[in-house]
């Protein structure tokens, strides 16, 4: 069954048996039948591809972990909600169980990023704003995290305490300020330098009854006595860090019901 | 091709796993009369043979396995068999031409994973369920 150097489905071939050759269009037809197994409408194209772009940015890295992560459950057969990820050097795991129970993860890289920075006036910010247009059909969320790394940043602020918190950018008006909603926030030093998880499942239940496909986030930052700082003064990195440390976020689904496999 | 099956040494503690469970040990497992019991095969489906290798991240390709083989009386214990395809197996040896033999068919799956890149260059890991057969049995 296939064609060229292997044949796409594989089995032990015994002597004597006779391998039949598939013409173009039967070959389509099979490409087109194991798309559909897998759930895919079509052979997606991404821009460049996978072999060429070796998994630099930091959510193909994460989600390579992820897969050897979840594959390696698979063999073992003993999907137990343990702590999934273990020696992920890079970034710290989702809980087991949203892992092992999810049954589409997507990371989410295509997003456009600004900046309110100290040229305009206070409170500063950091705004991502996500094409969510890759949401599955017929999945629920069942948990989302924005992730963003902080480098060291300014040496004078080193000892202070920060508080980050992130938001959903609910509703924006042409003469005001935007409508936000409060997702998570998290308190840290000043030098502390690695990945911070935010948990963004809060906005996912405005995506999915809106059917609104850009999501926007927004980062403040403070001290404790309550001044704005910029962002990217206290380290955090956004698209233009280095790739392997761009922010990104990753979303995890579980199948509402079993797919139906559209009639053909 | 296939891989070579691996042949694996049977446990120590007497009880023995499962054959159609493990690839290959008991592969060439016949009938009295030669003929092959029904049990699980290699069939490895390649991604890098659908020329998909440039938008699927991992695996290369996965092992899916299929089932095969005869489900003649007595059928053995090793053929996973339900109470009805030993009945039925019964009833074919009476009137062969009115009742088939029970086939031979998965009785567990499991699931296996894909990382690849979308047409937007996210990564999405979709697991699929029921991918992979993990033992057959007459049925």
């Amino acid at each position: 069954w296939g064609s060229g150097s292997g044949s796409v489905l594989r089995r032990r071939l015994h002597a004597g048996f006779a391998q039949r050759r598939l013409s173009g269009g039967e070959r389509r037809d099979v490409q087109r039948e194991i798309l559909a197994v897998l759930g895919l409408p079509g052979r997606p194209r991404p821009r460049s591809s996978a072999a060429s772009r070796a998994p630099a940015a930091a959510a193909p890295l994460f989600m390579l972990d992820l897969y050897h992560a979840v594959a390696g459950e698979e063999e073992e057969e003993e999907a137990v909600s343990r702590p999934v990820l273990t020696g992920l050097s890079t970034q710290s795991p989702p809980p087991g169980s949203v892992v092992s129970r999810a049954d589409t993860v997507v990371s989410l890289v295509n997003m456009v990023e600004q900046d309110r920075d100290t040229s305009s006036p206070k409170p500063y910010w950091k705004e991502f704003r996500f094409d969510l247009a890759q949401v599955p059909a017929g999945e629920s969320v069942t948990a989302a995290e924005f992730r963003i790394y902080k480098a060291r940043g300014i040496a004078r602020h080193s000892n202070c305490t920060l508080h980050i918190s992130i938001y959903e950018i609910a509703a924006e008006h042409a003469n005001r300020e935007s409508d936000l909603f409060l997702l998570d926030t998290q308190q840290l030093r000043a030098g502390t330098e690695g990945w911070l998880v935010f948990d963004v499942t809060a906005a996912s239940s405005h995506w999915l009854v809106e059917r609104r496909y850009n999501l926007g986030l927004r980062l403040y930052v403070e001290t404790d006595s309550g001044l704005s700082m910029e962002p990217g003064s206290v380290g955090l990195l956004g698209r233009r860090g280095p790739r392997s440390k761009q922010p990104f976020m990753v979303t995890f689904f579980r199948a509402s019901s079993s797919p139906v496999r559209a009639t053909r | 091709a296939a891989k070579a099956p691996r042949r694996r040494q049977p446990k120590k503690s007497n009880d023995l796993p499962h054959p159609n469970k493990l690839p290959g040990i008991f592969d060439d497992v016949h009938a009295a009369d030669g003929r092959q019991v029904c049990r699980r095969h290699e069939l490895y489906v390649s991604f890098q043979d659908l020329g998909w290798l440039d938008w699927v991240i991992a695996p290369q390709g996965y092992s899916a396995y299929y089932c095969e083989g005869e489900c003649a009386f007595p059928l053995d214990s090793c053929m996973n068999a339900t109470n009805h395809a030993i009945l039925q197996s019964l009833v074919h040896l009476m009137k062969p031409e009115a009742v088939p033999k029970a086939c031979c068919a998965p009785t567990k799956l499991s699931a296996t994973s894909v990382l690849y890149y979308d047409s937007n260059n996210n990564v999405i890991l979709k697991k699929h369920r029921n991918m992979v057969v993990k033992s057959c049995g007459c049925h």
